[in-house]
């Protein structure tokens, strides 16, 4: 998976981290495994503990970039993609030798191994002492993974070792640096939602905040809008943060809102479950007794099952149900369908470029409180619903178009997986 | 396997924590402005190198001050190109054993602006 390097030069090989011309400079495949060498391991933690700061550390990278780590203890040493170990002096068939405590504690191989000195007092990251192992782990993948030194303020990939702040994430410009290597994240979601909720402020004033979710598989991200990130430590798992709903593959959500209701729905197959806001779990059954989950049929007549997404729109109190190239409004008063529907999707939201639409088997539509509008989902790409304001500043716009398709990662940033084996971390 | 064994067992005792050589003359400074890309390696001695009393090569002196001069300037300290006291605590202090071989790279537009004030880093 990698062409291979240059002989090394007359010296010895240096950890290079320049990129020779014509090198390469970026892992190709998209999972790589690494392993805590036994023999390499240090003598001033439990072996557990290294390798659960090493797993947390591989973790963070991941979760801002397209490539995932996974710890491998079974295949042969030469399959393993990245060997970390421990030493002192002349260590572990190294060419460089570590100079003892204090200076060097720590190098690594661009695309290669990471030795750490054993010389250094390496400590945990709840220590507020020593030299913090899972800084030193994460600015050491950083080189692996082809990025040099920097001496920007607040990134991890300074030279020096700086002692640990409270908090230590990879920032925006850290991000990006390793994104223009190895791309940006992408891929479908099964749905993506803002969840409100009521808060009172100090006065004991009513607020409305949101959060907003995106879901893939059996983990979602709760994306922090101000912040043009995931929230950190995200993705996890679905059974982890909702209770009573199915664990995976969610087909909608939809957030029944009115002066009078406030009723919130997940939807998967030919099912429907409500969630509980302030019990934070799914209602096990409704006023009269009848049990959750629900068949859509009977809860909304005349809605088909299963279906690819549902938005409600507060304004004309309808719930739109897609599914396949159809779109069915449903009156939430009258508990039918409109009489027109159902309709195809380029009809009720045309688009304003025809050939650039979803057409069908949109993946989620979504209503952003930030954005004040509404996107359409399919893939890496998003549509964005013309609102009342956007004909306000330009009355051709066709009402409920679409703009023509723009990236999501370009507008919702690192949103990213994470190797399946790290997502209880 | 090991080619031998103390009786007191004093081969299995964890050795001794080493320190590194401080950093305190031009020779020093030269070596690690040279290990970390900042300067070209100073010359070797000659063909009594092998020789445990061949002379200590030191740096030629407008060329040092250059490097250090470059790297007093990325570490915010007053670009003197002399080898003061801070300039030598800048170089003990502990650090990754990577060169800082590349020039520093053009910094990463900033993300879209928020409308509202950042919080403080929330703890994960």
């Amino acid at each position: 998976f990698l062409r291979p390097p240059p002989p090394p030069p007359p010296g010895g090989p240096q950890p290079e981290v320049a990129a020779p011309r014509g090198g390469t400079r970026a892992f190709a495949k998209r999972t790589l495994s690494w392993r805590l060498l036994g023999e390499g391991a240090s003598g001033q933690l439990a072996v557990d503990e290294q390798r659960h700061i090493l797993r947390l550390a591989f973790r963070m990278w991941s979760e801002v970039m397209p490539l995932d780590f996974r710890e491998d203890l079974a295949a042969p040493g030469a399959a393993v993609d990245i060997k970390l170990g421990f030493g002192r002096g002349r260590h572990l068939g190294c060419p460089r030798v570590f100079d003892g405590s204090g200076q060097e504690f720590a190098h690594a191989w661009r695309l290669g191994d990471i030795h750490f000195d054993d010389d250094e007092h390496f400590t945990p990251p709840t220590s507020d002492t020593g030299i913090s192992l899972l800084k030193v782990a994460v600015h050491e993948i950083g080189h692996v993974l082809g990025l040099p030194h920097t001496y920007r303020t607040g990134s991890i990939m300074q030279p020096n070792y700086i002692p640990q702040e409270p908090v230590f994430e990879l920032d925006w410009s850290d991000r990006k640096a390793v994104q223009k290597l190895y791309g940006s994240c992408e891929g479908s979601f099964d749905t993506a939602f803002d969840w409100i909720r009521k808060e009172r402020n100090q006065h004991g004033a009513v607020m409305m905040r949101f959060s907003t979710y995106f879901f893939r598989n059996s983990w979602y991200w709760l994306y922090e809008n101000r912040n043009n990130r995931t929230r950190y430590g995200d993705p996890i798992q679905i059974l982890r943060g909702w209770h009573g709903i199915p664990t995976q593959n969610i087909d909608a959500f939809v957030h029944l809102w009115t002066w009078r209701r406030d009723e919130r729905y997940f939807f998967k197959g030919n099912q429907y479950w409500r969630y509980d806001s302030d019990k934070d779990q799914a209602y096990t059954e409704d006023e009269q007794g009848r049990s959750y989950p629900k068949l859509i049929s009977e809860g909304f007549p005349g809605i088909p099952s299963p279906l690819d997404t549902a938005f409600y729109d507060r304004r004309k109190q309808l719930i739109y149900f897609f599914k396949e190239s159809l779109v069915f409004a449903f009156d939430v008063n009258r508990n039918q369908v409109l009489d027109s529907y159902p309709m195809k999707i380029t009809e009720v939201f045309p688009g304003i470029e025809p050939e650039n639409h979803p057409f069908r088997n949109i993946d989620s539509a979504y209503y952003s409180y930030a954005h004040n509008a509404i996107f359409f989902f399919k893939g890496n790409a998003y549509w964005k619903v013309v609102s009342d304001r956007d004909r306000q500043q330009h009355s051709w716009l066709p009402s409920n178009g679409l703009f023509p398709k723009q990236s999501i990662s370009e507008r919702w940033f690192d949103i990213c997986d994470v190797h399946t084996s790290t997502l209880n971390m | 396997e090991p080619l031998f064994h103390s009786r007191d067992r004093s081969d299995l005792e964890p050795a001794p924590l080493r320190r590194a050589q401080p950093i305190a003359d031009p020779v020093a400074a030269q070596r690690f402005l040279s290990k970390y890309g900042w300067a070209a390696a100073p010359p070797g001695p000659g063909p009594r190198a092998a020789s445990p009393h061949a002379p200590r090569v030191g740096p030629r002196a407008p060329a040092l001050a250059e490097a250090v001069r470059r790297f007093q300037k990325v570490n915010a300290l007053p670009a003197s190109g002399r080898l003061d006291a801070a300039t030598l605590a800048a170089m003990n202090r502990p650090r990754c054993g990577v060169p800082d071989t590349r020039p520093l790279p053009p910094p990463a537009p900033g993300p879209p602006p928020s409308r509202l004030p950042r919080p403080a880093r929330p703890k994960r």
